[in-house]
């Protein structure tokens, strides 16, 4: 499903260079659970967005279901990205002027998907967020944000959903709330691709890759069950 | 030095109301080491906010080194903010426009600080970032971000550091060396507020508040030592 080769990311600001990424590659099948971890600035957000095409990588190669997307432009790149991938951004990225529902429903905008309050609020349901549909993000708490990004990104049933780290705000029962709901889209057949630092996250996924300094450092698969 | 009385806050979204807390009173010494814990949604931020003199209660009293807070006016409120407090938002809150280290300088410039760069910088080598003081916000990780607030609230030497959440974008690592200065900066005699979701850092403080729909359901002093 996903193919990454050599995958390098360079930020340029003025005239220093920052290598976030340093040639990564690797295979992500249909279906699979995977954890990314690593330190802070070890540039996991910096592959998700790549991975979640919402970036071009400064050379290298991504095949998405067989089509290279590494070189597409702005609008080709939007329309692969919500077809396909729910996104769960870091910082949530919620529309401020927007409620919790209304923000729910964009993805369901763009796809041109009728009866879309129903199905927003049904997602806010399964995020135990329905009390709070017409709250504006700074009218949420941190934590609110964080599963209004999450019911965001599930909304429209994509194939793949990557979120950067989904559990940074959240106390452990609701974090693992979420993570229950994360097995149960995975169950379903949906690919679940994650960013983490919470050891808790990583131990359900089936793989757990590494990133320092730009690179994969280990890659292991977990076959307890 | 701070005593809270029965303090109250609710939100008004139009005819809706929020009762964010609902009667809360404790109070803390000089030079504590406490956590506030709790469901996502429990009223930690809004607690947190009022406690760094962010925000006023709708009733109840706040007494910060003897001195009625709670119905000062903005003015006042934020005098008495800058000279005491420093804060470290859940949502960092640093200024897009401005570097890191500008970002670090802004307490020292209310203030009226001399020497603002290298003390900016100090602070920016303790958190681990004297290589990135010139990226602005969207140049950085999370978890960078987050470092860069935490050199911000800590740069004027308050006699009080309030942090929301000052660990939640950060590997184990980094995490802990993070915990290190909390440390470093308590034993130098500050008094140390966090809200926190992780077990890990609740475990080094000596006392840990627990919050409950805006309501304290437990306060429990850790004698360990
Ligand atoms: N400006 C506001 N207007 C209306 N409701 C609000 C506002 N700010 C917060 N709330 C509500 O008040 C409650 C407490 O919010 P608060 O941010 O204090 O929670 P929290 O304990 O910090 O949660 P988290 O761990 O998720 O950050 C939440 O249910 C939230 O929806
Ligand atoms: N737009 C940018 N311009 C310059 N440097 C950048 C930019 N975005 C990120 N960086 C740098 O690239 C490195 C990787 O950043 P990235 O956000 O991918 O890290 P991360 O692994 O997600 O970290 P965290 O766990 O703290 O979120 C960091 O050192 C950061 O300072
Ligand atoms: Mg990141
Ligand atoms: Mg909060």
């Amino acid at each position: 499903l996903i193919q990454i080769s050599d995958l390098h990311k360079t930020y340029h600001m003025g005239d220093v260079e920052v290598n976030a990424l340093c040639g990564v590659s690797f295979a992500i099948e249909a279906g699979e659970h995977m954890a990314i971890m690593g330190p802070s600035g070890s540039g996991k957000s910096t592959l998700m967005n790549l991975l979640g095409c919402l970036d071009t990588p400064t050379s290298g190669a991504y095949l998405l279901d067989g089509e290279d997307v590494s070189r597409l432009d702005g609008d080709r790149l939007a329309a692969v990205r919500n077809r396909q991938i729910g996104f769960v951004f870091q910082q949530f990225n919620l529309l401020s002027k927007e409620s919790a529902v209304q923000n729910v429903e964009l993805p369901l905008i763009y796809a041109g998907v009728p009866d879309r309050r129903e199905r927003a609020m049904a997602a806010l349901e399964r995020v135990g967020l329905a009390d709070r549909a017409h709250h504006r993000p700074r009218e949420l708490s941190g934590g609110q944000q964080q599963r209004v990004a999450i019911a965001r990104a599930l909304v429209n049933s994509p194939s793949i959903v990557m979120a950067d780290e989904p559990t940074g705000n959240l106390d452990t029962k609701t974090g693992l709330e979420i993570l229950q709901v994360f097995d149960e889209l995975n169950d379903e057949g949906i690919t679940l691709v994650m960013v983490t630092h919470d050891p808790r996250v990583a131990e359900r996924c089936k793989r757990v890759m590494r990133l320092v300094d730009g690179e994969v450092v280990s890659d292991v698969f977990n076959h307890q069950e």
